[in-house]
Protein backbone atom coordinates (compact mmCIF):
# COMPACT_ATOMS: atom_id res chain seq x y z
CA UNK A 1 0.00 0.00 0.00
CA UNK A 2 0.87 3.60 -0.39
CA UNK A 3 0.64 6.31 1.33
CA UNK A 4 0.19 8.74 -1.40
CA UNK A 5 -2.47 7.13 -3.17
CA UNK A 6 -4.65 10.22 -2.65
CA UNK A 7 -1.70 12.35 -4.31
CA UNK A 8 -3.29 11.58 -7.30
CA UNK A 9 -6.51 13.37 -7.25
CA UNK A 10 -7.03 17.36 -6.60
CA UNK B 1 -9.23 7.98 -13.46
CA UNK B 2 -12.82 6.54 -13.45
CA UNK B 3 -15.98 8.98 -14.32
CA UNK B 4 -16.89 10.15 -11.33
CA UNK B 5 -13.33 11.78 -10.69
CA UNK B 6 -13.23 12.87 -13.87
CA UNK B 7 -17.06 14.38 -14.17
CA UNK B 8 -15.90 15.89 -10.60
CA UNK B 9 -12.80 17.91 -11.99
CA UNK B 10 -15.21 18.96 -14.07
CA UNK B 11 -17.15 20.20 -12.36
CA UNK B 12 -14.96 21.88 -10.43
CA UNK B 13 -13.33 23.34 -13.39
CA UNK B 14 -17.24 24.67 -14.47
CA UNK B 15 -17.54 26.08 -11.22
CA UNK B 16 -14.62 28.01 -11.11
CA UNK B 17 -14.96 29.33 -14.79
CA UNK B 18 -18.53 30.53 -14.02
CA UNK B 19 -17.07 32.40 -11.46
CA UNK B 20 -14.25 33.91 -13.30
CA UNK B 21 -16.69 34.81 -16.45
CA UNK B 22 -18.75 36.49 -14.31
CA UNK B 23 -16.36 38.76 -12.28
CA UNK B 24 -14.55 39.40 -15.89
CA UNK B 25 -17.67 40.31 -18.25
CA UNK B 26 -20.29 41.22 -15.53
CA UNK B 27 -17.07 43.43 -13.58
CA UNK B 28 -18.84 42.60 -10.15
CA UNK B 29 -18.33 40.49 -7.63
CA UNK B 30 -21.53 41.34 -6.05
CA UNK B 31 -22.44 38.29 -3.69
CA UNK B 32 -19.52 36.25 -3.74
CA UNK B 33 -17.37 36.30 -0.67
CA UNK B 34 -13.35 37.29 -0.78
CA UNK B 35 -13.30 35.45 2.42
CA UNK B 36 -14.14 32.32 0.84
CA UNK B 37 -11.85 32.38 -1.83
CA UNK B 38 -8.88 33.43 0.07
CA UNK B 39 -8.93 30.63 1.76
CA UNK B 40 -9.30 28.63 -1.50
CA UNK B 41 -6.06 30.55 -1.97
CA UNK B 42 -4.41 28.70 0.23
CA UNK B 43 -6.12 25.81 0.46
CA UNK B 44 -4.67 25.18 -3.02
CA UNK B 45 -1.30 26.75 -1.91
CA UNK B 46 -0.65 23.99 0.50
CA UNK B 47 -1.91 21.77 -1.05
CA UNK B 48 0.10 21.58 -4.13
CA UNK B 49 3.52 22.31 -2.83
CA UNK B 50 4.24 19.43 -4.70
CA UNK B 51 3.71 20.46 -8.27
CA UNK B 52 7.17 20.89 -9.23
CA UNK B 53 8.83 17.81 -7.50
CA UNK B 54 6.21 14.91 -7.49
CA UNK B 55 4.39 14.57 -10.77
CA UNK B 56 2.03 12.42 -11.12
CA UNK B 57 0.62 13.35 -14.85
CA UNK B 58 0.12 15.96 -17.37
CA UNK B 59 -3.38 15.99 -16.48
CA UNK B 60 -2.64 16.51 -12.86
CA UNK B 61 -0.22 19.07 -13.37
CA UNK B 62 -2.61 21.58 -15.56
CA UNK B 63 -5.33 20.97 -13.38
CA UNK B 64 -3.01 21.82 -9.83
CA UNK B 65 -1.81 25.22 -12.11
CA UNK B 66 -6.09 26.32 -12.84
CA UNK B 67 -6.72 26.07 -9.71
CA UNK B 68 -3.97 27.92 -8.40
CA UNK B 69 -4.11 30.52 -11.25
CA UNK B 70 -7.51 31.16 -11.18
CA UNK B 71 -8.10 31.15 -6.88
CA UNK B 72 -5.57 33.35 -7.46
CA UNK B 73 -6.96 35.72 -10.14
CA UNK B 74 -10.20 36.14 -8.43
CA UNK B 75 -8.82 36.83 -4.82
CA UNK B 76 -6.78 39.79 -7.21
CA UNK B 77 -9.86 40.75 -9.04
CA UNK B 78 -11.57 41.30 -6.07
CA UNK B 79 -9.12 42.99 -3.77
CA UNK B 80 -7.43 45.08 -6.72
CA UNK B 81 -9.73 45.61 -9.95
CA UNK B 82 -10.36 49.16 -10.12
CA UNK B 83 -13.80 48.35 -11.44
CA UNK B 84 -14.46 44.88 -9.29
CA UNK B 85 -13.55 45.74 -6.22
CA UNK B 86 -16.26 48.64 -5.88
CA UNK B 87 -18.98 45.76 -6.17
CA UNK B 88 -17.56 43.97 -2.93
CA UNK B 89 -19.48 44.03 -0.18
CA UNK B 90 -17.25 44.31 2.80
CA UNK B 91 -19.70 44.64 5.67
CA UNK B 92 -21.56 41.80 4.88
CA UNK B 93 -18.80 39.53 4.42
CA UNK B 94 -17.67 39.54 8.30
CA UNK B 95 -16.56 35.74 8.42
CA UNK B 96 -13.21 35.53 10.41
CA UNK B 97 -10.35 34.34 8.52
CA UNK B 98 -8.78 32.60 11.79
CA UNK B 99 -12.16 30.92 13.27
CA UNK B 100 -11.34 28.73 10.67
CA UNK B 101 -7.62 29.03 10.14
CA UNK B 102 -6.53 27.86 13.68
CA UNK B 103 -8.33 24.91 14.14
CA UNK B 104 -7.50 23.39 10.58
CA UNK B 105 -3.57 23.69 11.63
CA UNK B 106 -4.35 22.57 15.24
CA UNK B 107 -6.38 19.33 14.25
CA UNK B 108 -3.78 18.69 10.44
CA UNK B 109 -0.67 18.88 13.33
CA UNK B 110 -2.35 16.23 15.51
CA UNK B 111 -4.35 14.19 13.16
CA UNK B 112 -2.19 13.47 10.19
CA UNK B 113 -0.88 10.28 8.52
CA UNK B 114 2.70 10.94 8.77
CA UNK B 115 4.24 14.34 11.01
CA UNK B 116 6.01 16.00 8.07
CA UNK B 117 6.02 19.31 7.18
CA UNK B 118 4.68 18.56 3.49
CA UNK B 119 1.93 16.04 5.36
CA UNK B 120 0.50 18.60 7.87
CA UNK B 121 0.64 21.08 5.42
CA UNK B 122 -1.56 18.90 3.01
CA UNK B 123 -3.66 17.16 5.82
CA UNK B 124 -4.46 21.31 6.53
CA UNK B 125 -5.34 21.53 2.91
CA UNK B 126 -8.12 18.84 3.44
CA UNK B 127 -9.56 20.38 6.91
CA UNK B 128 -9.80 24.03 5.24
CA UNK B 129 -11.55 22.78 1.95
CA UNK B 130 -14.08 21.36 3.99
CA UNK B 131 -14.97 24.93 5.66
CA UNK B 132 -13.70 27.22 3.07
CA UNK B 133 -17.09 27.66 1.72
CA UNK B 134 -18.80 28.76 5.34
CA UNK B 135 -18.42 32.40 4.67
CA UNK B 136 -19.79 32.52 1.18
CA UNK B 137 -22.94 30.43 2.47
CA UNK B 138 -23.32 32.66 5.12
CA UNK B 139 -22.78 35.54 2.78
CA UNK B 140 -25.81 33.78 0.32
CA UNK B 141 -27.83 33.96 3.58
CA UNK B 142 -27.11 37.12 3.86
CA UNK B 143 -27.58 38.06 0.51
CA UNK B 144 -31.43 38.90 -0.42
CA UNK B 145 -31.00 38.90 -4.25
CA UNK B 146 -28.90 35.80 -5.05
CA UNK B 147 -28.20 35.90 -9.01
CA UNK B 148 -28.22 32.83 -10.98
CA UNK B 149 -24.42 33.06 -11.45
CA UNK B 150 -23.20 33.04 -8.36
CA UNK B 151 -26.24 30.27 -7.36
CA UNK B 152 -24.70 27.94 -10.19
CA UNK B 153 -21.33 28.56 -8.60
CA UNK B 154 -22.06 27.33 -5.26
CA UNK B 155 -24.33 24.25 -6.61
CA UNK B 156 -21.59 23.30 -8.91
CA UNK B 157 -19.14 23.33 -6.02
CA UNK B 158 -21.53 21.28 -3.98
CA UNK B 159 -21.78 19.27 -6.88
CA UNK B 160 -18.01 18.39 -7.29
CA UNK B 161 -17.63 17.50 -3.64
CA UNK B 162 -20.63 14.76 -4.13
CA UNK B 163 -19.21 13.59 -7.45
CA UNK B 164 -15.70 13.12 -5.09
CA UNK B 165 -17.80 10.68 -2.62
CA UNK B 166 -18.73 8.37 -5.45
CA UNK B 167 -15.47 8.11 -6.97
CA UNK B 168 -14.19 7.07 -3.39
CA UNK B 169 -16.75 4.40 -3.23
CA UNK B 170 -15.37 3.25 -6.70
CA UNK B 171 -12.19 3.51 -5.87
CA UNK B 172 -12.66 1.72 -3.18
CA UNK B 173 -13.97 -1.24 -3.98
CA UNK B 174 -12.01 -1.44 -7.78
CA UNK B 175 -8.04 -0.47 -6.28
CA UNK B 176 -6.20 -2.40 -3.07
CA UNK B 177 -5.41 -0.60 -0.24
CA UNK B 178 -7.93 2.28 -0.91
CA UNK B 179 -8.68 3.49 2.59
CA UNK B 180 -8.59 6.68 3.62
CA UNK B 181 -10.10 8.02 6.97
CA UNK B 182 -9.06 11.68 7.03
CA UNK B 183 -9.82 12.69 3.40
CA UNK B 184 -13.02 10.65 3.43
CA UNK B 185 -14.57 12.34 6.74
CA UNK B 186 -13.07 15.46 5.85
CA UNK B 187 -14.70 15.70 2.56
CA UNK B 188 -17.78 14.23 3.62
CA UNK B 189 -18.51 16.97 6.10
CA UNK B 190 -17.92 19.32 3.51
CA UNK B 191 -20.61 17.57 1.10
CA UNK B 192 -23.01 18.14 4.04
CA UNK B 193 -22.47 21.35 4.76
CA UNK B 194 -23.93 21.89 0.92
CA UNK B 195 -27.20 20.08 1.89
CA UNK B 196 -29.09 22.98 3.21
CA UNK B 197 -28.46 24.76 -0.13
CA UNK B 198 -29.31 21.82 -2.22
CA UNK B 199 -32.57 21.97 -0.49
CA UNK B 200 -33.29 25.52 -1.25
CA UNK B 201 -31.20 24.92 -4.84
CA UNK B 202 -33.52 22.66 -6.13
CA UNK B 203 -36.90 24.27 -4.66
CA UNK B 204 -35.89 27.25 -6.63
CA UNK B 205 -35.65 25.20 -9.53
CA UNK B 206 -38.74 23.62 -9.15
CA UNK B 207 -41.06 26.04 -8.47
CA UNK B 208 -38.93 28.62 -11.46
CA UNK B 209 -38.48 31.41 -8.92
CA UNK B 210 -35.48 33.11 -7.69
CA UNK B 211 -33.44 31.34 -5.32
CA UNK B 212 -33.50 32.91 -1.86
CA UNK B 213 -31.87 31.32 1.47
CA UNK B 214 -34.10 31.70 4.74
CA UNK B 215 -32.48 34.21 7.09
Amino acid sequence: ADADTLKDEL
Amino acid sequence: MNIFRLAGDMTHLASVLVLLLKIHTIKSCAGVSLKTQELYALVFATRYLDIFFNFVSFYNTIMKLIFLGSSFSIVWYIRRHRIVRRSYDKDQDTFRHLFLLLPCLLLALVINERFTFKEVLWTFSLYLEAVAILPQLVLLQRTRNIDNLTGQYVFLLGAYRALYILNWIYRYFTEEHYVHWITWIAGTIQTLLYGDFFYYYFQSWKNNVRLELPA
